[in-house]
């Protein structure tokens, strides 16, 4: 996948990185210290379908497919997460008991076109 | 929301202005963490464990843990947390409760563990276990007998669970399996456990005592997220 830079149109990751102490929320989540809310922006044209992120072979998959059929009636493309992983957080609950656990597909690491 | 005619969310995001754009994604951010622990909001924390006793715990834990599939690690230097069993389906989590302090004789002490009602009502206990630490007050053998006390359905009082008798003879941390009585906790929709330590003797407030920070009696629960039963086929 790409990153986004500068002022790039592309499909591409967009990094966010909220800081629990910036929202007062360092009292109750013990670790880690933020969450990388990153996000997928940019353009998709047709000629972009399937990439980056994707296998190449699925990129040629797709630009045949819309050469087969009327490339107009093809829907657009988006720009999506295509690799993501879990946010391992340690909190206190409303007892203050400590609660360790995995959100998965919290943090996206790649985006492509769809 | 995007602006009208943009037709993908972050592209609208793209025309906002820098300030409004780290607002719209932090209130996301904390929105999504939120439902994703099933909290109405962030919970407001009244008495935070010590950290001396977090750390200790969460040591024992893993000294304790031979299977390393669920390892409650201490987070790390980095602030790396490091994560329960990877490619997990159904969310899994680890929760330890502190004890309490209830009701005590010379010869008996009560102690209390909670655990929230998310929790309570949405998960599956795998695996529970009591840490308590010993300090005998001399050489010998002393019998403690451990009662797991159930509320009873007013909630109001405690009922007799399952005992179970231990020969104590140096200082040192013991672990006692209360799964069964956690998952049947759970089931019951209820939120404290009780446990009872009896000793024969009046040397008891010696062994039952709780010295300090870093011995703090304490269960470590393993649960899982009740997966819904009917699973929607796509």
């Amino acid at each position: 996948g790409i990153d986004c830079s500068g002022d790039s149109r592309m499909c591409c990751r967009k990094e966010f990185f909220v800081d629990f102490k910036e929202i007062g929320w360092e009292d109750w989540i013990i670790q880690p210290e933020g969450y990388h809310m990153n996000y997928c922006a940019g353009l998709c044209p047709l000629h972009m379908a399937g990439i980056p992120g994707l296998a190449a072979s699925f990129h040629t998959a797709v630009l045949n497919l819309i050469k087969a059929n009327n490339a107009e009636a093809a829907v657009d493309s988006c720009c999506v997460p295509t690799q993501r992983r879990p946010l391992s957080l340690l909190y206190y609950d409303r007892d203050s008991n400590i609660v360790k656990t995995d959100i998965p597909d919290m943090i996206v690491d790649a985006c492509g076109c769809t | 929301a995007a602006p009208k005619g943009v037709w993908c969310p972050t592209c609208g995001l793209a025309a906002l202005a820098p300030t409004t754009q780290r607002d719209v994604l932090i209130a996301l951010a904390k929105q999504s963490i939120l439902s994703k622990l099933h909290l109405e909001d962030r919970p407001n924390i009244t008495h935070p464990t010590s950290r001396g006793a977090l750390l200790t715990a969460l040591r024992r834990m893993r000294a304790q843990r031979t299977d390393t599939s669920l390892s409650l690690g201490i987070p790390g230097d980095d602030g790396h947390v490091p994560r329960l069993r990877p490619g997990m389906g159904a969310q899994e989590y680890e929760i330890l409760s502190f004890a309490e302090s209830g009701s005590s004789t010379s010869r008996s002490v009560r102690l209390h563990f909670h655990f929230t009602r998310e929790l309570a009502g949405s998960t599956e206990i795998l695996q529970a276990t009591l840490y308590l630490f010993w300090t005998v007050p001399g050489p010998g053998t002393y019998p403690v007998t451990i009662r797991l006390l159930q509320p009873d359905p007013t909630g109001l009082n405690v009922t007799g669970g399952s005992e179970t008798r231990l020969e104590v003879q140096r200082d040192g941390w013991a672990t006692l399996d209360v799964g069964r009585a956690v998952q049947s906790l759970f089931i019951q929709g209820g939120q404290r456990l009780t446990v009872e330590l009896e000793v024969a003797e009046d040397w008891g407030s010696r062994l039952l005592a709780i010295h300090n920070d870093s011995h703090w009696p304490f269960v470590a629960a393993q649960a899982r997220a009740r997966t819904p039963h009917r699973v929607q086929r796509r």
